[in-house]
């Protein structure tokens, strides 16, 4: 990977290197998804997994293959695109001239001939050993420091260890260990967590049939196509603990540039 | 005026809790989509008029540019994938200079884009994804993105120049090429 005077180096994509540090980190991208859980909704320990909650039927996930992948290396950008099983894409791209890399995600439509409702998550593996404590902003007004099974205020046995542990993200995330970070920004909330040491843990996109009973009254099933939702974002991915350029980038990924397209009708002489 | 508060009434709506989270109804969800879609298009109508105003100083004369309005989220564009001379105009709403990757959707050639000052930058184009292109709602001819890195000041405006050129992609100065590898 060549020189290109930033702080930050990917080397596409299996690990990222902080040259001012001189450290590199491994990362590793996997996709992910928990079935739905199924319930009668008559009591609330019997509650399916709906639009309100999130409740898997697995302790954990299941990962998808990927099938393909491909590599795209231009003057601005290089890209790795990576289409795994279950209609889920991955283009994991790094601009020369900007310290972040981007993981542009694309879900569904998620597939129910099975009868099985999905919510699909993404997981970056990092080697940082967060000693199950991860940061998240919460209702983006205040990161908070949250630990994996634990509660501040009292001592709590997760009956649910993967929803229990699921957090609001507004903007950001992040686990920490002395001088290395890794922060996922996220284009939209999501929620998210860190179940297992060195990971960040996103949900993208769920589709569930069966309503949880809190009163929507129908299924998270969205079939406006007759197909389901297809979903596509971004998480911009930074080592930095420049508390600074992440404010800004947090502020620059929620209000991007407003981009208006027009025909010319003029010549670009003229237009000059 | 009234145009721009119907957009901001359509945004009042979308701050109750079921727009947010999506716990409303699918009738009610499309409901949302109509109001946001009218407030946005009836909207673009202050856009396409303010900016004539600058370029012309008259908004009473005919208008040199139709803004189209762009599906960037799933890489349709009607106007830059159909016109072989097209005009970007980027705003900063933020108080900093940044610099932003554009991406913009096309069909497969060679192409020269222009900073405001006349200079040409580079670019590089980029085919979409398949799975994209699949999309079943996905109507488009756009088959690859243009790539541009936009230099933008604080609270800025600036107008970029897109030209087809009708060149072997390989003769191109744009470095508008792209490797591929798989497996």
């Amino acid at each position: 990977v060549r020189s290109h005077g930033l702080n930050v180096k990917p080397t596409i994509i299996d690990n990222f290197e902080n040259r001012a540090k001189r450290d590199t980190s491994d990362l590793d991208i996997t996709f992910h998804y928990y079935p739905g859980c199924v319930g009668n909704n008559r009591v609330p320990a019997n509650r399916s997994s709906g639009a309100y909650i999130f409740r898997p039927n697995a302790t954990s996930p299941k990962q998808l293959n990927p099938l393909t992948t491909e590599n795209f290396n231009g003057v601005l950008v290089d890209e790795k695109r990576v289409v795994y099983d279950q209609k889920v894409l991955s283009v994991r791209r790094h601009y020369k001239e900007l310290e972040f890399i981007e993981n542009e995600w694309l879900v569904g439509p998620i597939d129910i001939s099975d009868d099985v409702g999905k919510e699909f998550a993404v997981r970056y593996q990092s080697d940082i050993l967060n000693n199950g404590e991860f940061y998240t902003d919460s209702n983006g007004r205040q990161v908070l420091k949250r630990k994996l099974n634990q509660r501040p205020q009292w001592n709590v046995t997760l009956a649910e260890p993967i929803a229990g542990n699921y957090y609001p993200v507004t903007n950001e995330i992040y686990i920490e260990n002395g001088d290395k970070r890794l922060t996922v920004l996220t284009d939209r909330s999501q929620g998210g967590t860190s179940l297992q040491e060195g990971q960040v843990e996103l949900m993208l996109h769920r589709r569930l049939l069966h309503d949880d009973a809190f009163g929507v009254g129908e299924a998270l099933n969205e079939t406006a196509n007759g197909e389901g939702l297809v979903v596509r974002g971004r998480h911009r991915i930074f080592t930095t603990k420049d508390e600074v350029l992440l404010r800004k980038n947090i502020l620059q990924l929620h209000q991007q540039p407003i981009v208006f397209v027009s025909e010319a009708h003029i010549p670009y002489d003229q237009w000059l | 005026k009234f145009v721009l508060n119907e957009l901001k009434s359509a945004m009042g709506v979308m701050q109750h809790h079921d727009a947010i989270t999506g716990t409303e109804k699918q009738h009610v969800t499309h409901d949302y989509e109509r109001l946001l879609n009218q407030a946005i298009d009836d909207a673009l109508l202050i856009a396409r008029q303010a900016f004539n105003k600058v370029t012309q100083g008259d908004a009473l004369k005919p208008p040199l540019f139709e803004y189209a309005r762009c599906r960037l989220n799933e890489s349709s564009c009607h106007a830059s994938e159909t016109s072989d001379q097209f005009i970007i105009t980027v705003y900063n709403s933020l108080g900093w200079d940044l610099k932003e990757a554009l991406r913009i959707p096309v069909v497969e050639g060679s192409y020269e884009v222009y900073a405001p000052n006349g200079q040409k930058i580079d670019s590089q184009l980029v085919p979409i994804p398949p799975l994209v292109l699949k999309i079943p709602t996905r109507h488009s001819s756009a088959t690859h993105e243009l790539v541009f890195i936009a230099r933008l000041h604080a609270l800025g405006i600036k107008s970029f120049y897109i030209k087809k050129i009708k060149k072997n992609k390989r003769d191109s100065h744009t470095h508008d090429y792209y490797n591929v590898g798989s497996n």
